[in-house]
């Protein structure tokens, strides 16, 4: 049965979409069965694969609130052998509307239960929030969390926040939830920052931070503009490589490959 | 009466808690009186200070619930005249508290309304979302909204659902509520990418871009791993020269200067 993913880091802009996309879609074109869950409302992960996300007509959204099943929702790409969950502009509504829900915290597996035989993996890419759409993420994460951190202080202020909350989700909702891995992105090795930020994720994580540092690289930058993941797009560039290299220590770690 | 604006765009990392830091400060140490609100659980703007999020007992989160006035909550930095009214990690659990309450987008903007005659300007700085914390911000914001965006393809997509959102609190809360100017952010002009991308947010919002262009600069972010603004730790650097210009042409605008 699939490994659930879930990317998450309530800091803004640290990669957690650029590593769903990139990571999907390299193991989807090694042949494995990937699903990618877009569970942002902003909807990025779903365009950065060339889905106009004012087309989307029914998605993670409708998923949620239990309006279809998982298996009628999913896009697939033949050429990428990869399949998305896309989301559409109504998913900004669902943080509010699931408030009062039963079970608020759980639609989310319960929805992906049905199709969790149907794939390897299943990566969920979440908005930079610890609201109700980022713990049911967390609650349907089985396989754990894979936390982007970004080579900048600001982004190290916010790990503590972001344990506390797992810390939460473990004891009330969740308690097998684990860390996968962090992974460090867009990493500058010429600056003093990058580096003693690397060397403090380090301190803070251990062995749970993937040896793969993902560089910054203007072609992962490029890639989501041309609806391309960078596996399609540039998988020679440093960017490239290094979401190839990332994809696989994470088959390695999971005793794949 | 103070200039209210809120710092507003729910795509992660684009630059808005460097943008309100760096434009407080710089206001602050021309001699305008400048409150800055945090009103981020990552509490970014507070530890780009300098002030231990984990230390505050009390600030932004005690104003949205009425608990103590405004006046009694904030804390002043002698050096550069700049008032913070910090945010503490109570204030992640105030999303959810709120939705049950009555006239729950105006908390903020009656919680300051007693301090509005003790500044010239009042910038707050939101999270990445579009929930009830930035809702509080937009509704607040009589001077109108600053939103940076980053000269990135993903930043772009963004916009259309902060339009949308930016519109429904103009019809049901706040007629007034304007955009008082887009800024462009981590600006690298070598990239293909930026200069595309610079183009488009010109396309869409016309003059009220911010002729200032912020560039990508190290500088920028080291300066809160000090708890300093670029002002202090930098001013003579791209980012900080940057940001002062970016003040010149705020006050400019506002008939001020
Ligand atoms: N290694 C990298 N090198 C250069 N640019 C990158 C890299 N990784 C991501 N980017 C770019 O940086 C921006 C932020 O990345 P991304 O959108 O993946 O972050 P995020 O954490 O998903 O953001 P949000 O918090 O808004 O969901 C995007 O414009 C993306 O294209
Ligand atoms: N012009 C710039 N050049 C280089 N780095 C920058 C620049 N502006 C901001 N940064 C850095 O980029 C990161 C994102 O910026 P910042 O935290 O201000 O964005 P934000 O929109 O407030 O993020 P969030 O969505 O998490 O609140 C930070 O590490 C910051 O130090
Ligand atoms: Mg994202
Ligand atoms: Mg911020």
């Amino acid at each position: 049965s699939a490994r659930v993913y879930a990317l998450v880091n309530q800091k803004g802009g640290v990669g957690k979409t650029t590593t769903a996309v990139n990571l999907s879609a390299y193991l989807a074109q090694w042949g494995y069965r990937v699903l990618l869950v877009d569970l942002d409302p902003q909807a990025n992960a779903t365009s950065s694969l060339g889905v106009e996300k004012f087309h989307v007509q029914q998605g993670t959204y409708e998923a949620l609130i239990g309006a279809a099943p998982v298996g009628t929702l999913l896009l697939r790409n033949p050429k990428w052998n990869l399949h998305l969950l896309p989301a559409s502009p109504h998913l900004a509504g669902a943080e509010v509307e699931l408030v009062g829900e039963l079970a608020r915290e759980t639609k989310l597996r319960r929805a992906l239960q049905p199709v969790l035989e149907r794939f390897d993996y299943i990566f969920i890419d979440c908005p930079p929030s610890l609201g109700l759409l980022t713990l049911n993420g967390l609650v349907a994460a089985t396989g754990g969390v894979i936390i982007p951190v970004q080579a900048e202080y600001l982004a190290l202020e916010g790990l503590s926040l972001l344990m506390q909350t797992l810390r939460r989700v473990q004891s009330a909702l969740e308690p097998n939830l684990d860390i996968r891995g962090v992974v460090i992105t867009m990493y500058d090795g010429r600056t003093r920052l990058a580096n003693d930020v690397v060397r403090e994720i380090r301190d803070f994580f251990g062995d749970k931070v993937f040896r793969t540092l993902i560089p910054r690289s203007v072609r992962l930058a490029e890639a989501p503009s041309h609806g391309l993941p960078i596996s399609v797009y540039a998988p020679r560039s440093l960017g490239g490589r290094a979401y190839a290299m990332l994809a696989r220590e994470l088959l390695e770690g999971d005793g794949l490959s």
